[in-house]
């Protein structure tokens, strides 16, 4: 009996770019109290908000593979804007952890 | 006297 104890779990979402802007904000980084972004906002247009798997509250851990351990917040930010912009790939894939 | 690690908050960036 009893609650079931939440265990985080990573999750992969991938988001399709078919928005002009993808539609997040983020706080965190490394050298700040959230050590890793969290998505504080999703817009509603926006690719993330289309994608419908990204939530407020999620910490991004990597985004296409790219691991965002120990980056300053403006290199994360870099990282993802970097990500929406390429014409390499039609999509972002984020690993994505709720926090318990 | 007890020392406390205090971190900034962070900016938020819309992307």
């Amino acid at each position: 009996t009893g609650s079931p104890v939440p265990v985080p779990t990573a999750t992969v979402v991938r988001v399709v770019k078919n928005a002009n802007t993808l539609g997040i904000a983020i706080e965190g980084g490394a050298n700040t109290r959230q050590p890793l972004p969290r998505i504080v906002t999703i817009q509603k247009g926006g690719s993330a908000h289309n994608c419908g798997q990204l939530k407020v509250g999620q910490v991004i851990l990597e985004v296409n593979g790219i691991s965002l351990r120990g980056r300053e917040h403006k290199d994360a930010a870099w990282i993802i804007a970097e990500a929406f912009k390429t014409k390499e790939k039609d999509h972002i894939d984020f690993l994505v952890v709720e926090p318990g | 006297r007890e020392k406390r690690l205090t971190l900034p908050p962070s900016e938020i960036t819309l992307l």
